[in-house]
């Protein structure tokens, strides 16, 4: 799976994610990422695209939750997103990770499993790429 | 703070079983994503053109399960979905269950834009698609080795449990390289 997600010059955020669904898949399986809410969803004041086991990101709606923490609760971004992936999905036995940007801009990339391909860029245009845990890049790099 | 933010996928994804020509593809594959959108934040362009730009990148690569990359169902065939999203508007469109559709955020885009719809699937989206000039392929352009070797893999492992429960199933799959991933 893949996606996106970018707030541009004028303040819009926008969300999309794109996928091949799960290897030896039947019957029609869809995943999360094109239901609305669950695997991609984006507002005025959040954006989000999801990647990992489907079913428990469209029965935990994660990124309508993420961005309902954030407009219902007032809580951080970074926050909202963490508690999503970090504790709800982790005690459901979800796995994967998401991408978040808030309207001012601020990113949220947690992850449950023991990689995402990942990576952000800002005004400056340098891009960022990680794949493992923040530990783990730190060890790794030159 | 304009920016754009993105991923290739999740899973168990290690050093081990990962190597290091395969990163550094994967690596400049994502960098090449972060451009093509950062290209048009840059120019003022909007969010949902630079995330259509990166995602479209991230398909056309054969390293991530979406567009080329994708992974093949029971049935050795790639079936694909994608969605997008305008946060200013709420406008939303998906589509699922594509099998000749180049680039399906193109197509969820032109869901969202050109119908009164939120989600297509199947024949239905592909006609639309057809109608409204978005690029289809031959199946075969979703081919990729690795792909059809992890369902041969996932089948194999299959007939050697024939009982398993469907849902006993999800955790079974046998993806690429070796790694994990749902989606």
């Amino acid at each position: 799976t893949v996606g996106a997600v970018a707030l541009d010059q004028a303040g819009n955020l926008a969300a999309g994610t794109s996928t091949g669904g799960m290897t030896n898949k039947r019957f029609g399986r869809v995943g999360d990422s094109p239901i609305i809410g669950a695997g991609t969803y984006a507002d005025p004041r959040c954006a989000v695209s999801a990647t990992g086991h489907g079913e428990f990101f469209i029965r935990y709606t994660v990124a309508r939750d993420i961005c309902a923490r954030v407009e219902y609760q007032s809580l951080p971004l970074p926050e909202a997103a963490n508690i999503v992936v970090n504790d709800v999905l982790v005690k459901a036995g979800g796995e994967g990770g998401v991408i978040a940007m808030d309207r001012d801009g601020n990113v949220a990339m947690p992850f449950n499993s023991t990689g995402m391909y990942r990576g952000y860029v800002g005004e400056d245009g340098q891009p960022h790429v990680a794949i493992f845990k923040e530990s783990e890049e730190s060890a790794s790099s030159p | 703070k304009w920016g754009l933010v993105i991923h290739g996928g999740a899973g168990v994804i290690s050093r081990e079983n990962l190597s290091a020509e395969r990163e550094a593809e994967v690596r400049a594959a994502l960098q090449q994503a972060l451009q093509a959108g950062h290209a048009v934040l840059a120019q003022g362009g909007s969010s949902l053109d630079a995330v259509t730009a990166a995602v479209r990148i991230l398909e056309d690569s054969p390293h991530f399960n979406a567009g080329k990359g994708a992974v093949f169902n029971h049935d050795g065939i790639n079936e694909l979905d994608a969605a997008i999203m305008d946060g200013a508007t709420r406008s939303a469109g998906a589509v699922a269950g594509l099998r000749r559709v180049k680039n399906p955020i193109e197509l969820a885009r032109r869901v969202m834009e050109k119908s009164p719809h939120v989600m297509m699937m199947g024949e239905g989206a592909e006609q639309f698609a057809k109608a409204q000039g978005v690029e289809l392929v031959d199946p075969k352009y979703f081919f990729t080795e690795d792909r059809w070797q992890s369902l041969q893999r996932a089948l194999e492992k299959e007939r050697a449990v024939p009982s398993q429960s469907p849902s006993s199933l999800l955790p079974g799959v046998d993806p690429v390289t070796g790694d994990h991933k749902f989606g």
